[in-house]
């Protein structure tokens, strides 16, 4: 799901 | 990784250093809000509890790292090496009211009921408003140095370059997390009247004084 994704962002 | 973000996240290491300097030559934390400081450290702590657990990249640890420790830092530095500078008297925001909204919104709003992730949503809502007790402190002050000005338009920059990254990661990958965006956008908003300020006036060797 999209939390997973931003997760690679400061 | 794109331009966007790479240079958003030189603006936010930029504006870490700038404070950090600032206050260690000068030996003084004057003109600065201590309560922002600390929303920053509690943002960083919040968010970056997945240091260990979650590796993204050698450049996402370090700069995790880099983020946690200095903020942490400079937090000694306003409240115990330089406490005497710190001018408490002129940073009364109510920040406590930040926190609570920040954190009944993460609990209301969010991508999932985690721990992880209502930590991480908290953290997100509450960067969002965590530059409001400087904001204010200036507005209360009339002034601010023009090293100050110069961090906060590097830490107001580094949201709005990440805006740019949003967007590009939307038509290039199909990825949105519109929290972060909307709370992104909020972020950049609350530095418009400081941007333009900046703009008018630091930029031509003024110094920053609002209109009283």
């Amino acid at each position: 799901s999209s939390n997973e994704v931003a997760k690679d962002e400061l | 990784m794109n331009v966007f973000r790479l240079i958003g996240d030189m603006s936010h290491l930029a504006a870490i250093i700038i404070l950090l300097i600032k206050i260690w030559r000068s030996r003084s934390c004057s003109g600065i809000s201590g309560k922002s400081q600390l929303l920053f450290t509690a943002v960083f702590t919040c968010r970056y509890l997945d240091l260990f657990t979650n590796f993204v990249s050698i450049y996402n640890t370090t700069m995790k790292i880099f983020f946690l420790a200095s903020s942490y830092a400079t937090i000694y530095l306003i409240f115990m090496k330089f406490k005497a500078t710190y001018n408490r008297n002129h940073d009364t925001f109510r920040f406590e009211l930040l926190i609570v909204v920040s954190v009944i919104l993460a609990l209301l709003i969010n991508h999932e009921f985690s721990a992880t992730e209502i930590l991480w949503t908290f953290s997100i809502y509450l960067e969002a408003v965590a530059i409001l007790p400087q904001l204010f402190m200036i507005t209360k002050t009339g002034e601010a140095e023009s090293i100050t000005s110069h961090y906060l338009f590097a830490l107001g920059s580094y949201r709005g370059l990440y805006i740019l990254n949003w967007i590009y990661r939307y038509y290039v990958e199909g990825h949105l997390d519109w929290i972060a965006v909307l709370s992104g956008i909020v972020q950049t908003g609350l530095y418009c009247d400081f941007f333009y300020l900046y703009i008018t006036r630091v930029m031509k060797g003024k110094n920053l004084t609002l209109p009283a």
